[in-house]
């Protein structure tokens, strides 16, 4: 998170960590990513967080095996003080495109339930999206939680914040979104499966290491939290950057595949 | 001297032809053909002694008994006539030519010399009597004829009139109309109709007659040809015939049998009927049950009428301790009803269905369960939500489930409360 400040502990009791380690590949090279808890066995994160890494097999989530999810996680170099799962089942949306990230979105099903508590607790879906009705509204705040990078001038891309860091980013309009990637030299595609959240000016954003994490507004009639976003992907310039904003899934247009898989209904 | 002759045709000449005939000659030929034959009769030669009326030579032609012709002389005169080219035609199958020459001639006479021949009767065209002529159709052929009936007649024993079959009539309906076969047409001849209408017990029949009526009649003798009669089991009614209509007939019966007879002439139009039943019986007005309703609603009933009994929203029927979707109550022809009426009921709904980690609440202080109670369920832990979030309140309906507005009968479930952080988010700090 650049620009972000320290949450405090059980402000985002939903925030998980995900730790993935493919052994296909050397050791070191492992990575993480952040994930938001739905229900007592599912946690919701990008696509692009669990796939594996190897070049034959692009879409090809990690083995469950592989992963470590941390729950009620404050700060992350004390992983014994949080509770941790193991993983049952992955279900990576079965239209990803790991070359422009459409559909980044994927389910992670806990091997046991975790129980409820200050520290743990599930977000909120936001309700199936509309045709001409965008959610989430334009210009409006959401914050976004993580322990990635903070400083993207540093160049170790490790657990560089220990403390779960949180920043508050105004949703951009999909075409001021649009157009800030079509500039560039390389070719992007901003879908409708995507928003961009940010500042023009840059300086708070979100990073390498904050991707699964969730975009939360707050409902302005229950006061609850939902998650409208799903931290997905930046240009290669610097996180922070003037005019580079961050993209996002759009929960919204997955609520009934979501729904499907959890076993809630509508 | 008679010559008989029975060929189908033949020559008569005078004695001597060509040579003059003889004095105080008398002779007859009789020429009979079969019957369906006519014979037809023209002299191809004629000169006999001309005198007043024919008094002294002649030639006579006769048929049944009748004078045909008398024929004399050379040539027509105010008082003597000769054959000509008339050619004379026998009315049946029989014709009779008598030759007579007196004592005496003035002259030398050559006589006649006559063609006869048979020829077939058209009876289809030339007959008159209406006691022959065929009802429908007729058809001629060489020494005979026969008629035939249109589709759905019978040709009757006489061999002439059509009649129809029309004794398989029962009418087991409430009302109904019986007619004359045809009706308005004119009626078949030489037929006989049985009409039955037969209503179970109970029932009693009216008949109504159209005003239009025409049965083939008699000034003098009552009904002889055509006539329709009514039997109600003890009572006859009728014979009733000609342009008068019998009107109402209230009958004491519930089977009544109409027998009408035409016979083999006439053309009437007949008659048609309408018959209607009224119940021997009433059945009294029952009372509106609490809560519920009766339909139809009349101010009297009588046999057979059913009366469907219906509850309120939100109440059922009961009976005898049953509960019915519907009841139906019948009025017998003793003028009692088949039962008496059930009752409503309000539809109890019952204990509310548990729900996992929620309390059912109340409405009413009673913690009523009947049609309208209200009740909501809610979750007991602050950490858990009523899953779909709606208006967790439930109410009894008709039918007794419990009827949430948005999920119908579906019941809620406790899920555990999204969106909630347990610390609150820090104020705005002031720069």
């Amino acid at each position: 998170i650049v620009g972000g400040r320290n949450a405090v502990s059980g402000l985002f009791p939903w925030q998980v960590l995900l730790t993935i380690d493919d052994v296909s590949r050397v050791p070191e090279d492992s990575w993480f990513g952040s994930g938001a808890l739905l229900s007592e066995s599912w946690v919701l994160t990008a696509a692009h967080v669990l796939r594996s890494q190897r070049r034959d097999a692009s879409v090809v989530p990690v083995a469950p095996a592989h992963i470590r999810v941390y729950l009620g996680l404050h700060n992350a170099s004390a992983k014994d003080q949080a509770v941790n799962r193991s993983v049952e089942r992955i279900v990576l949306h079965p239209n990803f495109n790991p070359r422009n990230y459409d559909n980044d979105i994927a389910l992670v099903k806990l091997s046991h339930v975790v129980p409820f508590s200050q520290l743990v607790r599930p977000v909120c879906l936001p309700p199936p999206q509309d045709k001409g009705h965008h959610a989430p509204p334009l210009n409006t705040l959401g914050l976004v939680a993580g322990w990635g990078i903070s400083n993207p001038n540093a160049s170790d891309t490790g657990l560089v914040a220990d403390v779960l860091q949180y920043v508050k980013l105004p949703v951009v309009a999909q075409e001021e979104c649009e157009s800030s990637y079509a500039s560039r030299s390389l070719n992007y595609n901003i879908t409708d499966n995507m928003f961009c959240a940010g500042f023009y000016e840059g300086g708070h954003d979100t990073c390498l290491g904050d991707s699964g994490g969730a975009f939360v507004m707050e409902d302005p009639e229950g006061g609850r939290w939902v998650a409208h976003g799903l931290v997905s992907w930046g240009g290669p310039e610097e996180c922070g950057s003037q005019r580079v904003y961050g993209v996002y899934t759009r929960v919204a247009n997955y609520v009934d595949w979501l729904h499907a898989h959890l076993g809630t209904g509508s | 001297l008679v010559v008989p002759l029975n060929n189908m045709y033949g020559i008569i000449r005078s004695p001597n032809f060509p040579e003059p005939y003889p004095k105080e000659s008398e002779l007859c030929w009789n020429i009979s053909v079969p019957e369906g034959f006519q014979i037809r009769l023209y002299f191809v030669h004629f000169d006999l002694e001309p005198s007043y009326l024919c008094e002294y030579d002649c030639v006579k032609v006769e048929a049944e008994r009748e004078e045909l012709a008398v024929f004399c002389g050379r040539e027509n005169t105010d008082t003597e006539l000769v054959p000509g080219e008339r050619v004379i035609t026998s009315p049946k199958n029989s014709l009779s030519v008598c030759f007579r020459s007196d004592f005496s001639d003035e002259e030398h006479f050559s006589g006649f010399q006559a063609h006869y021949s048979a020829v077939d009767v058209d009876e289809c065209r030339d007959r008159n009597d209406e006691d022959l002529v065929c009802d429908h159709f007729c058809h001629n052929f060489v020494a005979g004829y026969y008629c035939s009936c249109r589709y759905g007649y019978l040709l009757h024993s006489d061999n002439r009139t059509c009649r129809v079959q029309c004794s398989d009539n029962v009418f087991t309906e409430r009302s109904g109309v019986l007619a004359s076969s045809d009706f308005p047409n004119p009626y078949p001849k030489s037929s006989d109709c049985l009409y039955r209408i037969q209503l179970e017990e109970g029932f009693l029949l009216v008949l109504e007659f159209d005003k239009t009526f025409d049965v083939e009649d008699h000034p003098d003798v009552t009904c002889p040809y055509d006539y329709i009669k009514i039997q109600d089991g003890q009572k006859e009614f009728g014979p009733f015939c000609g342009g008068q209509s019998p009107g109402r007939i209230q009958t004491e019966s519930n089977k009544v049998e109409v027998y009408f007879h035409s016979d083999n002439s006439g053309e009437n139009i007949g008659w048609r009927m309408t018959y209607t039943s009224v119940a021997s019986q009433q059945c009294p007005a029952p009372p509106t049950p609490l809560h519920g309703q009766l339909n139809p609603t009349q101010v009297q009933y009588s046999f057979r009428d059913h009366i469907l009994v219906t509850c309120d929203p939100g109440y059922s029927l009961f009976k005898d301790g049953e509960e019915l979707s519907h009841y139906q109550i019948e009025c017998q022809k003793d003028g009692n009803w088949t039962s008496s009426l059930p009752q409503c009921e309000i539809v109890d709904c019952g204990a509310p269905e548990k729900v996992a980690m929620a309390d059912v609440t109340f409405e009413s202080p009673d913690s009523g369960t009947h049609y309208g109670s209200k009740i909501q369920y809610s979750c007991r832990a602050s950490m858990l939500q009523i899953h779909p979030k709606t208006n967790s309140t439930y109410t009894c309906g008709e039918r007794g489930d419990w009827i949430n507005v948005e999920l119908g009968t579906k019941l809620p479930t406790c899920i555990p409360a999204c969106g909630e952080p347990s610390q609150p988010f820090p104020a705005q700090m002031k720069r």
